[in-house]
């Protein structure tokens, strides 16, 4: 009987209109755009949850760090990056109607310093699919460049990080780059 | 095509949480 029905997602609540059969149902339901997913902002423990769409304001009001910046082109400067401890980063950039979460993160084991920087759609893994970002360090004699699609909301930055599918330096090849202990990174973001 | 000039954001660093340290 099973097998004959077709089932409403259990996100239907909130706007979701897929009709599923019971085999497809789990699957749908773990990347559904209607479900609830926690705060994104990373290296925070922010209880918040909900709706995909609700989490660009929750950042912007509940996270006031955050910097946001228009345009598919950006410079993005991370002050002091060589202090001491475990920091991250983060800004929002606008284009193309989404909102894209730039986050530099630093790891720091007893002086040993690594940097990981990754983009984020706050969307679905479908839309992410039709953008690149670039992510590029300059200096006089040397540049190093990353490009990628961004992850989505579904996905995180954390798996990003712990997969190392971002762009990634250590503490020798950030002095190359920075000046004055601050970070200058060129991210630009174009649809594919 | 005018090339704009990208703007710079001076982006803060705030601290990682010390209760998801031992999740990294």
């Amino acid at each position: 009987l099973a097998n004959l029905v077709q089932f409403p997602c259990k996100y239907a609540l909130w706007g979701c209109e897929r009709i599923l059969a019971h085999t497809e149902k789990a699957d749908h339901q773990v990347n559904c755009e209607f479900r609830l997913y926690s705060c994104p902002f990373p290296g925070v423990s922010c209880n918040w949850m909900g709706l995909m769409n609700a989490a660009v304001p929750h950042l912007i009001d509940q996270h006031r760090i955050i910097t946001t910046q228009q345009g598919e082109d950006t410079v993005f400067f991370a002050s002091d990056i060589f202090r001491p401890g475990i920091f991250d980063w983060v800004m929002i950039q606008c284009c193309f109607g989404f909102n894209f979460m730039v986050v530099l993160h630093k790891r720091d084991r007893y002086g040993d310093q690594k940097f990981f920087a990754v983009v984020q759609l706050i969307g679905t893994h479908q839309q992410a699919q039709n953008f690149v970002y670039k992510l590029e360090l300059h200096c006089p004699r040397q540049s190093l460049t990353w490009k990628a699609i961004p992850r989505s909301l579904q996905e995180g930055i954390k798996t990003a990080i712990l997969g190392r599918e971002c762009l990634m330096f250590n503490n020798s090849v950030a002095k190359l780059f920075a000046k004055n202990g601050n970070l200058s990174m060129n991210v630009k973001i174009s649809r594919c | 095509r005018t090339y704009r000039i990208p703007k710079e954001v001076r982006v803060e660093p705030h601290k990682f949480a010390a209760e998801l340290i031992h999740r990294l």
